[in-house]
């Protein structure tokens, strides 16, 4: 399969409704200024993948929700619709396109639905993994700055990786 | 477990030094001889789990194999081989980079760029984020992002560069 | 001891913001209220060496100030104005840096390479490893290394640009 | 006072001797690709300023020494002159040129000469420490893919740099 496109909401620095198309290209490049907003974008990505926000640069998941300081602060986090995020991956697999989508909605856990209908997160990585889209390896994904640790990684953790991806 | 294991160890140990030549050979030749050299051994062949595995590289002409003794951008390089040689084995449909490029010279970005472009296809899909002319101008399309003062947000605007290709 | 430590913070920490306003103003502006905010606080002001001291540092036009929030480039420029700030304190006849403008976008580069061309000086003298046109194209002299492949070993270059200088 | 020049022998890739002057450049940029040698130029200034070699990638003196595997495996180690490396370190202080040396001679700990003359490495420091060349601080050194984390370090850990500083 494919991952046809994205549709951000209120997550890290993209305010509102983000759509980003990838259309037909296989190889697609991600550009823009320091501080733009690239990694936050590949953060979007792992975050519908179903990472933990740990991985995402954030402690907790509220922080992964828009914030405008100037118009209010953490007071308003609790309001529903002004302080929910979500993403969706479009993802194409023999001839059609499943919509994945994970939500933080205030004071709860992620939501994850497939195709619109509300699913565990069990079923949503089964549903990934049978895409070889292995999360708990992480094989198909690299951080910033964490290129070089792949080949420096010990001896062990590499052993653990192969476990994983067997 | 075991044979999973080494059923897993095995394909990616054939792999791991072809695809590290492809990335290490002199972008004009298609020479079978230019590249360095790469292996992956396992430290204790009876117990596998227990151990690790340890992964060598040897840029071309050069002497020593372990990593401690690679450059920044000849330790990247072999970073990548590794990852592509172990996701070979249960091939993701997607990957996605983040600034892997930062400590490689014009040449190394070239020739990524070139792996790159020769490997992505409607089954494997390469979404990456780069700053450096020599990767993002290789790919089919770009993902411009900006940040919007006056929102406080990032945006997006999408450019098919393969209307553009030669 | 304490009196010593006191002493180092405060003019450090009067320091760090002129610095970092510097590192982060539009190259083409001088105006006085273009740049970021910086700051370092003593987490306790009656047991400091007990306590940390924090470092915050703001892009223009942004609004968070914890580290955790800023990308990579402008991690990289928050290092640098605080490595210069500590360091004006008892200021060291040279610096050695090696690819600290891996992160950055062309445009920060400028504004680094910029300041260095401001502040060396027969009293500071600035040494940098980069593969960035933009740093080095503006420094007094270049050190090539190259290999030389039958040797088996690193060769020196050296090429004054003063001469070359507009 | 400044640095006017180096001469390493058979220091890391190295081999022989290799003179570099820094003439009258204020901000002098070593240049060149992944792997020819310009981070082991950094390591033989902070190896002749004193710095431990865990500092400098190597984990013990003798990888420090130049090896060409061709010729010989660890068993030359140890045949003077063949085994042995230094690195000189010309600085310019009130109108005179100042010799700094640090040597690697087969089976012993390394040995600091100021101006031709042995000396302790207290000596030595001292001598450092009062042109505010502070190695444990090490706050005008930033070795590859350290910049981030100047800023990213913990409250503490600035506290400790701080009083090296003071
Ligand atoms: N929850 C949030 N709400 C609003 N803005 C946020 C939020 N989280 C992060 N940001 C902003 O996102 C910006 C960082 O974006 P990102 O890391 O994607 O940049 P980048 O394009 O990858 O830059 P670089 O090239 O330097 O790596 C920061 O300026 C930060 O203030
Ligand atoms: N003791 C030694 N004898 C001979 N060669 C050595 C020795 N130690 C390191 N080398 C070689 O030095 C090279 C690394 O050099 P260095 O790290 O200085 O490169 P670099 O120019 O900084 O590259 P990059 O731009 O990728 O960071 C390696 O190829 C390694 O084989
Ligand atoms: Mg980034
Ligand atoms: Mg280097």
């Amino acid at each position: 399969g494919r991952l046809v496109g994205l549709e951000l909401f209120n997550f890290k620095s993209y305010k509102g409704v983000t759509k980003v198309g990838f259309g037909e290209s296989n190889f697609t490049s991600i550009i823009g200024p320091n501080g733009s907003g690239k990694s936050n974008m590949m953060d979007a990505i792992s975050f519908v993948l179903g990472f933990q926000s740990s991985n995402l640069r954030s402690s907790t998941l509220k922080d992964l929700v828009y914030r405008d300081i100037a118009s209010a602060d953490e007071n308003e986090f609790g309001e529903d619709g002004e302080r929910s995020a979500y993403v969706k991956a479009f993802y194409e697999k023999d001839g059609t396109v499943v919509e994945l989508m994970r939500a933080i909605t205030a004071g709860r856990d992620s939501v994850y639905k497939i195709d619109n209908k509300t699913t565990t997160y069990k079923h949503y990585s089964d549903f990934l993994a049978a895409e070889n889209i292995l999360i708990k390896a992480r094989n198909f994904l690299v951080f910033q700055g964490d290129v070089e640790q792949i080949a420096a990684q010990s001896p062990r953790q590499l052993t653990k990786l192969f476990e994983e991806v067997s | 477990r075991r044979e999973v294991f080494e059923k897993a160890f095995d394909y990616v140990s054939e792999h791991i030094e072809p695809i590290y030549r492809e990335l290490t050979k002199n972008p004009n030749s298609t020479a079978e001889l230019s590249g360095g050299n790469a292996s992956l051994t396992l430290e204790d062949e009876d117990e596998p789990f227990d151990a690790g595995i340890k992964y060598h590289a040897t840029p071309p002409l050069k002497r020593f194999k372990d990593m401690e003794y690679l450059s920044g951008g000849e330790k990247t390089v072999a970073a990548l081989a590794l990852l592509f040689a172990i996701n070979s084995y249960q091939p993701s449909p997607f990957f996605i980079l983040d600034e892997v490029d930062a400590a490689l010279d014009v040449t190394n970005i070239e020739r990524i760029a070139n792996y790159i472009r020769k490997h992505s296809n409607s089954d494997i899909q390469f979404i990456v984020i780069s700053l450096k002319n020599s990767m993002f101008e290789k790919s089919d399309a770009l993902v411009g992002i900006h940040r919007q003062q006056q929102e406080n947000s990032s945006r997006v605007v999408t450019l098919d560069l393969s209307q553009y290709a030669d």
